[in-house]
Formats: structure tokens, sequence, C-alpha cells
């Protein structure tokens, strides 16, 4: 439901925000 | 640690000391230069010339150095400190630090503002969050109308923005991310914690001579 949803929750998902990527070998 | 071999750091010597940014930051100096094994992976993986370019880090972010992302865009931005166009290991530690478990939320919260704070402006605009929605949709392939999209920003608007003024500032994020402390766990990294074991292979060859 759209209107439940918090749009920073959304943003916060975002696979940009995946430092743990950088530390992968 | 006592065993640094400055010729670890030989030939890049532009690279700040271990000891300052140990204490400027929430890391050891052991951790630092754990973390210069990560940075050498990294700032060598395309340009080989101890700094990490976007393509690098997108790289290493997506195994892919021509995925663009906003939210990564965004992130190489911030941490770009100096503001050009390249990350140095100064810059690599003490933006990493802000990602460290231990690290106060305060600072969390702050860098948050700045990443969400697209244009600069000092607010987070009901456009800029429009466009923000719109990203992360598109990155997720999922399909929502303009409607849907307006609802989501309106509703999160009516939590957020206190003085109903159409755009949120510093101390209405603060208490908006104070009361939904989901909303900060992409800013810890808990390897960060860990970082000696994950790169040990500064430890195990500092001191080595050859």
């Amino acid at each position: 439901k759209p209107e439940s949803m918090n749009a920073f929750a959304l943003i916060s998902r975002s696979q940009g925000f995946n430092l743990g990527n950088l530390f992968e070998k | 640690m006592g065993c640094v071999s400055s010729k670890q750091f030989k030939g890049a010597a532009e690279h700040e000391d271990p000891a300052v940014l140990a204490k400027e930051t929430t890391f050891s100096v052991s951790e630092v230069e754990a973390l210069y094994e990560l940075f050498r992976k990294i700032s060598h993986s395309i340009f080989k010339d101890g700094l990490i370019h976007k393509e690098e880090f997108q790289l290493a972010l997506f195994r892919n150095s021509n995925k663009k992302n906003l939210f990564a865009d965004r992130i190489f931005d911030l941490f770009d400190l100096k503001r050009n166009g390249v990350i140095d290991f100064g810059e690599f530690v003490r933006s990493l630090n802000i990602f460290h478990p231990e690290t106060p939320l305060a600072d969390k919260i702050s860098f948050a503002f700045r990443l969400y704070d697209l244009r600069g402006t000092g607010y987070i605009e009901r456009e800029e969050l429009y466009e923000m929605v719109l990203a992360i949709l598109n990155e997720s392939d999922l399909l929502l109308s303009d409607e849907a999209v307006e609802q989501i920003v309106d509703q999160t608007f009516r939590q957020a923005d206190l003085n109903s003024d159409g755009k949120i500032d510093p101390d209405e994020w603060k208490a908006f991310a104070s009361k939904n402390p989901a909303l900060l766990k992409n800013m810890t990294l808990p390897y960060l914690k860990d970082i000696t074991m994950a790169f040990p292979s500064f430890v195990l060859n500092s001191g080595v001579d050859d």
C-alpha cells in the first residue's frame, strides 16, 4: 500500500548503499 | 602493532599517516592499515594511481564499472571531501568512519541528511525525495503510478515535515530519523569492526623487507 510506505525506508534499500560489497574479495 | 614498515606506504607517500587518521577516527592504527589494503585494492582496480575513481567505486560496489546508481553517486560525492572527483586514502578512512558501528548516531543522522539533500540546499526538498523514490523504484524494477509515488512522498512529508513548509530541515530530519532508527541501518557496516581480520595481509606483511 503506497500510503503506508515511508519513502526513506524504500530509499535506504538501494544497492548503492551496500558498501559491504567493497569488502568482498 | 609496532611493526609498521614505512615501506608499505612507499610509492604511496602522499597517503596520510595511519596514526593521524586513527587519532581522528574510531579506527585503531592497525585498522587504518587494514583499510589501506582495501583502499589499495579498489584504487588499483582500473586506473592504478592510488586514488579511487568513480568507475572503480562502481566496480567494487556492483562488479560493474559502468553501473549508474543515484545513491552510489551520492555516497561517492560525499566521500570526495575535497570535491576533486576522486577519493584519496584520507577521505576513504574519514568517510568510512561514519559507517563504523561505534560512531555516534548523530554523525550518521547528519551524514544521511547530506546524502539526501541532493542539491545541497540545506533541506531535503519534496522534489528531491520524489526523485529518490523514482530512482529506487527504477532500480528495483518496480512500477508504481505517479499518483502512488506522490502518495508515498506526501505520507512521508506528513510525518517528517513538522512545520509543513514543504521541506525537511536538519532538525526535522534528526527527529524523524531518531523515531525511525531502521532508516539508518545502511549507515552502519558491521565489517568495519573486524577489518583487521578481513584484510590481514598488511599486518602479516608489515615489517617484511624485500
